[in-house]
């Protein structure tokens, strides 16, 4: 049963959809979307905080005032964490068609460089919408604040680029880019990592991903839990993403039916 | 001049039919087939993602009001109904050849975009504008 809850609904048709005609409606409004059949999405990543910055964008293109998003949303996720829209975000947004965040694909346990204080991330780009270019990518990590710290206590946080991980030596990395952190900072550090996606996009083979180092203020490589980044086993709605926003560079033709 | 269909001779003979011969027409036909004489404007329709049962992969919106266009494209058009300078000389031309050349029809003179979120297979999330999707205004084409 469905709730006439919006005038809206007053005068369309007041009866549940026969299963046929909910699955010709369902096809096609999936050819609209430009889908080609309905995504079937693990339960447990919709805690991630990608679902609440996507909202937060979402929210802040749609039209009417009143933010939109699911109770599921409302009530799941603490808003105090979900991520804020930088003026930047809303530049990009303005000008893309698409935008796409990307959860790591490298689960704690998997990375292998935990002992050394450098963390993996890895996403996968292979499933991005056809006929659209990159023109902008960020990763995103969130850094809480550190109580136990003298707040005066400085950081350095760097992003490297995998290059080739040659079996029997050192991984070759690139510097992408690296910020100085206090320990009393909080909230999301962003990385510009939009010639990198391009790369990946261009040549999957040399996606391999990113490092992640913190140095103190010696120079000394730390567990980057020390600086309070959210790096794999915070909580879910703190979790680092890959954002990507597209522009279609083609019109898209639906499927022919 | 609205020529007649291939085959059939214009008869020039036949008297021109005049405009209250034409109005007796409309008229005539609107009462049998009872159809409305509402004008051509835009009507509410929803297309509940809930409804389809997408709620576990479509985050927002919940669904969207697309809207139809409907109503007659009638002589004379009235100043609310959005009509192309076409639509207004095809309804006269209709009038007076109603067998020859149909009404303008009643469409979408404005169309708005909407947002979809939702999430993919891979549980990624997908944030995309789609144009064309609403209805903002009706008129006759």
């Amino acid at each position: 049963n469905f709730s006439v809850d919006s005038e809206v609904r007053s005068s369309f048709i007041q009866r549940r959809l026969r299963n046929q005609e909910r699955r010709e409606m369902q096809r096609e409004i999936l050819s609209i979307l430009g889908l080609p059949h309905r995504p079937r999405p693990h339960l447990h990543t919709k805690h991630n905080a990608a679902p609440m910055f996507m909202l937060d964008l979402y929210n802040t293109i749609s039209t009417d005032t009143e933010p939109h998003g699911y109770s599921y949303y409302k009530t799941v996720l603490p808003t105090q964490t979900s991520s804020v829209v930088t003026p930047q975000d809303s530049r990009f947004l303005d000008d893309a068609d698409t935008v796409m965040s990307f959860v790591n694909l490298i689960d704690r346990d998997q990375d292998l460089l935990f002992q050394q204080h450098t963390r993996e991330f890895r996403f996968d780009l292979s499933r991005i919408p056809e006929g659209e270019a990159i023109t902008a990518a960020e990763f995103r990590i969130y850094k809480d604040f550190i109580q136990e710290r003298n707040e005066n206590e400085t950081f350095r946080v760097r992003v490297y680029q995998v290059l080739r991980e040659p079996p029997n030596s050192e991984v070759e990395l690139l510097l992408l880019d690296q910020r100085e952190v206090w320990a009393s900072e909080e909230g999301w550090l962003v990385f510009d990592l939009t010639t990198t996606s391009n790369l990946w996009l261009v040549n999957p083979e040399q996606n391999l991903g990113l490092h992640l180092v913190l140095e103190d203020s010696n120079g000394q490589k730390r567990n980057p839990q020390m600086a309070g980044l959210a790096t794999g086993n915070g909580p879910q709605d703190k979790q680092p993403f890959l954002v990507v926003f597209f522009k279609a560079n083609e019109v898209r033709l639906r499927s022919v039916r | 001049s609205a020529h007649g269909h291939k085959g059939r001779q214009s008869n020039r003979s036949k008297p021109q039919r005049t405009v209250q011969d034409a109005l007796k027409a409309v008229e005539a036909a609107t009462e049998n087939l009872g159809i409305s004489k509402e004008g051509c404007k835009k009507h509410e329709l929803y297309v509940s993602f809930r409804d389809l049962g997408w709620q576990d992969w479509i985050i927002a919106p919940e669904g969207y009001a697309a809207y139809y266009c409907e109503g007659e494209c009638a002589f004379p058009l009235n100043s609310y109904m959005n009509a192309t300078n076409h639509a207004i000389v095809q309804t006269l031309v209709h009038f007076i050849n109603p067998e020859t050349v149909p009404k303008p029809c009643c469409a979408p003179t404005q169309l708005h975009g909407i947002s979809v979120l939702y999430f993919d297979d891979g549980s990624n999330v997908i944030l995309k504008k789609y144009r064309n999707m609403v209805v903002r205004a009706c008129g006759c084409h």
